[in-house]
């Protein structure tokens, strides 16, 4: 055909027909040190560009591309499917369902748990939020303060211990008859075995339907262990990843879908009650690319 | 822990990826690379010649503002949940400990719960504290504060601000306005502002010092949660760029996990 003959006398004049190692090398730098700059942990960042390598090398070059550009967007396609081709939905089965929430100090759980609720509730449902952080000073209060601007009660027991409180919480649910229970944690390290403990203890009594964690953008290299160790111990149905309002690239997302494959299912905005949104991992490729 | 016993190809490789691991960021972990193969000659032990290359980059004289002002004010500053509140219940414990009289400055009036919390440290650490409630002016309470403590003769003034990501110039604006105001009780004021700063903080942590230094002039910086896997890496860019010093270093959520910032110690639990 017509235009078979032009992709060959184009492929005759770049003289570029088959991607080569060297041909993409600049591209590969250049992937490689955006990656990192994007905090990708540099395991993952290693990793990806071998798959990728390995998938490309020896492929056709496209005649409207050089072999950098090619490259490039192989990459950028691949990003997209590790950060999870579409939106993945809250999978909510049991009635009541009962949402965990958990992750390291400060990185927004208390703020997600009000928005979730926010967001349930406008979506029909009768949710109860738990303080179950017993811990952080002024936790409890800080719950029931941010959950008067989503209009859903706090069930916060005796105020000292966690597993009383949830188990607590699970009998008022019952007797009010929400349908979806926001378990709010308090931060622990995953190096932390008597607060993981807790965790496993928790999950236990309250058999979640989602356990998802909650992820600062601007976490680092050391995002995999924590993610990694949270999975291993309480087997995540998913992530929360806050403050995408700032300027962090969240190369975070990278790490934390490649090293666990469980999804993103909300990012954190604002700090406002209607901060929390779907997330959309070609939006998120094109920021952590760069 | 590393150990090698010459510097060549594979020690290089296996000390980058050490390096980049920590978030020190690919720029200065090159330049680090850079001076250990010039400075490693064959008898040399490379992981000694490292550790003297990190800690240089980490040493930094500073003045110290506390000794000659009374009141010493002192703002605390920082993106969302950093540990600056925490942070301030420390240093005040510190403070009151060694026999000065503090006052804690409620200026994030703007986080749920923000004022219960501090007001629970003050309470723990014997800290007075100086609040207007939910929602008042942050400019007005600072100037409360510092008002205070000059009449009653205080030793310290810490003034904890709400988190704040540095891409909103509406809240960057605030923050220079809390120091204009404090500015008209005492010109000097505030001493020293330090940055609080995340220690599992990737490169972001870098172009947030930046972005708070040209608003507020950084003194000095506290690197929290270390007592997690994190190692903090990104200091040294901090430190090397800015020219700001880490001063305190957070290793823990109770009153007394807070440590002065010592680059050797530092830079061993790096390296391990
Ligand atoms: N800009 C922005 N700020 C956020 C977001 N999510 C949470 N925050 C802020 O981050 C800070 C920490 O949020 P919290 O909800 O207290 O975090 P936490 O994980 O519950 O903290 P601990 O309970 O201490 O572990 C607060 O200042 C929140 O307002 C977000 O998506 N964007
Ligand atoms: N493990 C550990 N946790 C810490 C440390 N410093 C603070 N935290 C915890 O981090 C969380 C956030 O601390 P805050 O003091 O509320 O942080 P903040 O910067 O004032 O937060 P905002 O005012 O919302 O921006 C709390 O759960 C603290 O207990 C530390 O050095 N180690
Ligand atoms: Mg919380
Ligand atoms: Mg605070």
């Amino acid at each position: 055909s017509i235009q078979n003959k032009l992709n060959r006398a184009f492929k005759v004049l770049s003289g570029k027909g088959r991607i080569s190692e060297n041909n993409v090398k600049d591209a590969v730098k250049q992937v490689k040190l955006s990656l990192l700059e994007a905090d990708v942990n540099y395991k993952v960042v290693k990793e990806f560009i071998n798959d990728i390598k390995t998938e490309v090398l020896g492929e056709k070059v496209l005649s409207s591309f050089s072999p950098d550009q090619q490259f490039i967007k192989i990459v950028n396609e691949e990003l997209i499917k590790i950060l999870g081709e579409k939106k993945v939905d809250l999978s909510l089965q049991n009635r009541p369902a009962k949402i965990m929430v958990v992750g390291l100090q400060g990185s927004g759980k208390t703020t997600s748990c009000a928005k979730l609720a926010y967001l349930l509730k406008k979506n029909g449902k009768n949710p109860l939020l738990v303080a179950a952080d017993v811990y952080r000073p002024a936790a409890i209060d800080q719950l029931i303060q941010i959950s008067k601007k989503a209009d859903v009660p706090v069930f916060t027991g005796d105020k000292k211990n966690p597993i009383k409180i949830v188990e607590g919480a699970l009998k008022e649910a019952v007797k009010n008859i929400n349908d979806v229970i926001i378990f709010d944690t308090a931060g622990r390290l995953h190096v932390d075995e008597k607060m993981m403990d807790e965790l496993k203890k928790i999950a236990k009594i309250t058999k979640p339907d989602e356990i998802l964690m909650v992820i600062d953008a601007m976490t680092g290299q050391d995002a995999v262990n924590s993610a990694k160790k949270f999975n291993e111990l309480l087997e995540l149905s998913g992530f929360i990843v806050t403050k995408l309002d700032g300027d962090a690239r969240g190369g975070v997302i990278l790490s934390i879908r490649y090293i666990t494959e469980k999804p993103v299912k909300f990012v954190g905005l604002s700090e406002k009650i209607d901060g929390l949104e779907a997330f959309y991992p070609d939006r998120m490729a094109g920021r952590i690319l760069g | 822990i590393l150990k090698f016993d010459k510097l060549n190809d594979d020690t290089l490789e296996e000390i980058e990826e050490l390096l980049i691991l920590s978030d020190m960021g690919i720029d200065t972990v090159e330049e680090v690379i850079s001076k250990l193969r010039e400075r490693c000659n064959g008898k040399d032990d490379p992981i000694e010649v490292l550790k003297e290359i990190l800690k240089e980059i980490l040493v930094i004289s500073y003045e110290d503002k506390e000794k000659n002002n009374k009141p010493y004010v002192l703002s605390i500053v920082g993106v969302n949940g950093t540990g600056k509140t925490t942070t301030i219940g420390k240093l005040s414990n510190k403070e009151v400990k060694e026999g000065k009289s503090v006052v804690l400055a409620a200026c994030d009036t703007f986080r749920a719960a923000a004022v219960d919390q501090l007001k629970i440290w003050s309470d723990r650490t014997g800290a007075s504290i100086i609040s207007q409630g939910q929602d008042a002016d942050p400019a007005a309470v600072a100037f409360d504060a510092v008002s205070h403590a000059k009449s009653k003769n205080k030793d310290v003034v810490i003034i904890d601000t709400a988190g704040r990501l540095h891409t909103k110039s509406n809240l960057m604006e605030e923050l220079k306005k809390i120091n204009r105001v404090i500015k008209k009780g005492i010109p000097e004021a505030p001493h020293d502002t330090w940055l609080v700063l995340d220690s599992t903080t990737g490169q972001n942590g870098l172009i947030q010092a930046k972005k708070f230094k040209e608003t507020v002039d950084l003194t000095g910086i506290i690197l929290t949660k270390l007592d997690g896997t994190a190692k903090g890496g990104i200091a040294f860019a901090i430190v090397k760029e800015l020219e700001i010093p880490v001063r305190y270093i957070g290793l823990g959520e109770g009153v007394d996990d807070l440590k002065e910032f010592n680059a050797e110690d530092f830079v061993n639990a790096l390296i391990s």
